[in-house]
């Protein structure tokens, strides 16, 4: 049994309208229906009955090998890089949970047995510097800050200078929240890139974003160079579709994800957990 | 010969109608991914272009109008028919209770309204009902600094205390202020203690605007979660964050269309001047890019 050629087209409508639903962005569904252009004419079934379930397969399989290596191992980079302290900056979108994600980070390193220092890189926004200080009260781990409107750069300088003379394995820069479109912004970003010279990038985005989220990605590895991404607020009922359209679109691998305000709510990415929740 | 010429100027005319046909399914197809590619939920989406090309084939193009300005003047129409009759929050006292998805721009658009009031004349107090996010405490009162507008909060409040503050904060701050803006912390339609916290919340204010904040970036949750939103406080309008950046707003229409409540104002900027009152013909005009 094959599926009738004149339905093809249908049913590719009906694929990309799945993806679009689930926030992926226009030019990646559009890559998987072109995909499934190829693949749903090979399909041979025993029964009519068994095309919906053939077609669901091979679209999974697809979204599959658009993932293949796309999980970045955070934990196994940590063990591999064998320099100390390693820094690691977040960088992103304004509200999309940089702040959150480093706090979730720094309990998830001390859970392994790694310690961290936190950098209070954004240094303009209201309470960012109170915020993320009281992250490193309730985590027990050291906060290295200026005063507010002092040079961000100067401050991630000052967290890994502390970090070396202490021996800490790790410093999580922050940096403020910024629109890729604000050429000054960027421009600072780069700045305290230069300065920092982080061992690796990580741009947080958040799940609850349609087709912006490819638009940011770019921008920001254009800027600074992103190495992965970590997708915020998973647990919103997001279908999580920027993941993939980042891990895709932008050549990024996801290191984790982020589905809650509490420190243990950070899980590593999963292709196969993420595809389920796509065709839920 | 008459019957000739006739048949010639019929033909042409029913290949002219076969081209504009032709032409019209394919602008109508653009028009498509354009609202999608803007974030425009999907069912949103169709419907639409549904409606636009039934109009756009049976509608006929006003006089010279080439049949591409036909279908835009339709698409914009159907655009200023989702987005409702525009208004203002009105120049009089009263309470205005911001909600919303996590950080959308509450906190900050707290800021923002208060300078846009106190700007025109009126006293404004702003009440921390975020009792959840770490220095949300700080957070406004900075920016209630920053104003010079009063405060009212609790630095060591409870997850529990977010109605008894905005009780005692809404006794205190309104007989000195003209307009009160409560800020509520982030949530989501799936945390039922937090909907239940913002029901609570809104009870004690008895606020005069419900607001709904929503980020320009977001996706096909606009809809969903505006809805339920509505559903526990009953918005009576919504602003839209974010508007300085690359994102075309696309979920705001289906915050409109699932509220039934106007855009009220846009966020323009991460400084408290950034606040404009809502401009539909600009927000048209970059939605379809
Ligand atoms: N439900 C949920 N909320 C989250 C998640 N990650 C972050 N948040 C919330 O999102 C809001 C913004 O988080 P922040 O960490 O302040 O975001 P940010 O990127 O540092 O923001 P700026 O510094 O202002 O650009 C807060 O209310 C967080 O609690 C998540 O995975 N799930
Ligand atoms: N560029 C830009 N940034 C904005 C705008 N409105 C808010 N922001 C920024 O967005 C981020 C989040 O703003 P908040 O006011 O903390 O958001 P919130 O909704 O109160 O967040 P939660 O309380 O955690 O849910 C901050 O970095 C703000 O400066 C806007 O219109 N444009
Ligand atoms: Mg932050
Ligand atoms: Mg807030």
């Amino acid at each position: 049994y094959q599926i009738d050629p004149e339905r093809v087209e249908d049913l590719l409508w009906d694929l990309e309208l799945v993806l679009l639903e689930a926030d992926v962005a226009q030019e990646v569904a559009r890559e998987l229906r072109d995909e499934m252009e190829r693949r749903l004419p090979r399909i041979r079934v025993d029964a009519k009955s068994e095309v919906p379930q053939a077609v669901e397969s091979e679209l999974t399989s697809a979204i599959r090998s658009l993932l293949e290596g796309r999980s970045f191992k955070f934990d196994e980079w940590l063990l591999t890089e064998d320099e100390r302290p390693l820094t690691v900056m977040f960088v992103g979108v304004n509200g999309t949970g940089k702040t959150t994600t480093i706090a979730r980070v720094a309990h998830r390193m001390k859970e392994l047995g790694f310690s961290s220092v936190l950098a209070a890189g954004d240094t303009y926004r209201a309470g960012a510097i109170e915020q993320l200080k009281q992250h490193g009260d309730k985590l027990g781990v050291r906060v290295v800050n200026h005063e507010p409107g002092s040079d961000a750069a100067a401050v991630a300088f000052d967290a890994i200078d502390h970090a070396e003379s202490r021996k800490k394995d790790l410093v999580l820069v922050d940096t403020a929240g910024r629109m890729q479109t604000d050429s000054n912004l960027m421009d600072e970003l780069a700045k305290i890139d230069r300065v920092a010279d982080p061992d690796l990038t990580i741009f947080v985005g958040d799940s609850l974003a349609g087709n912006d989220a490819i638009e940011q990605a770019k921008e920001f590895d254009k800027a600074v160079g992103v190495d992965a991404s970590v997708l915020t607020k998973v647990d919103t009922d997001a279908k999580g579709g920027a993941a993939l359209s980042i891990a895709h679109a932008v050549g990024k691998p996801v290191a984790y994800l982020g589905v809650g305000e509490g420190y243990d709510d950070l899980i590593p990415f999963d292709p196969d957990w993420m595809i389920e929740r796509i065709f839920e | 010969s008459l019957s000739e010429n006739l048949r010639d100027t019929l033909a042409k005319v029913a290949n002219a109608n076969r081209v504009d046909e032709d032409l019209i399914e394919e602008i109508v197809r653009e028009i498509q991914r354009a609202l999608l590619q803007a974030d425009v939920n999907v069912k949103l989406a169709l419907q639409m272009t549904r409606s636009i090309k039934e109009r756009a084939l049976e509608e006929e193009p006003a006089a010279g109008a080439s049949p591409r300005e036909h279908v835009i003047r339709i698409v914009h129409d159907e655009l200023v028919q989702v987005l409702g009759e525009s208004r203002e929050i009105e120049l009089k006292p009263q309470t205005i209770m911001l909600v919303g998805l996590y950080g959308q721009g509450k906190t900050t658009t707290a800021g923002k309204l208060a300078q846009y009031f106190q700007q025109r004349g009126l006293q404004v107090g702003l009440v921390a009902a975020d009792v959840h996010r770490p220095a949300a405490y700080d957070q406004l009162q900075q920016i209630s600094d920053q104003v010079d507008a009063p405060f009212y909060g609790d630095k060591e409040a409870g997850d529990d205390d977010a109605a008894k503050i905005v009780d005692e904060g809404l006794a205190e701050l309104r007989d000195r202020t003209d307009i009160q803006i409560v800020d509520t912390s982030g949530r989501h339609s799936l945390e039922d203690d937090l909907i239940q916290e913002m029901e609570d919340v809104f009870e004690v204010a008895d606020p005069d605007e419900k607001i709904l904040v929503i980020d320009a970036t977001v996706g096909q949750q606009a809809g969903p979660q505006a809805e339920a939103f509505n559903d526990a406080v009953d918005v009576s309008g919504v602003i839209l964050t974010k508007i300085d950046g690359s994102a075309k707003g696309g979920g705001a229409l289906s915050a409109v269309s699932e509220t039934g409540a106007p855009i009220v104002f846009v966020g323009t900027g991460e400084d408290l001047a950034d606040i404009e009152t809502f401009d539909a013909e600009r927000f048209i005009s970059r939605l379809l890019g």
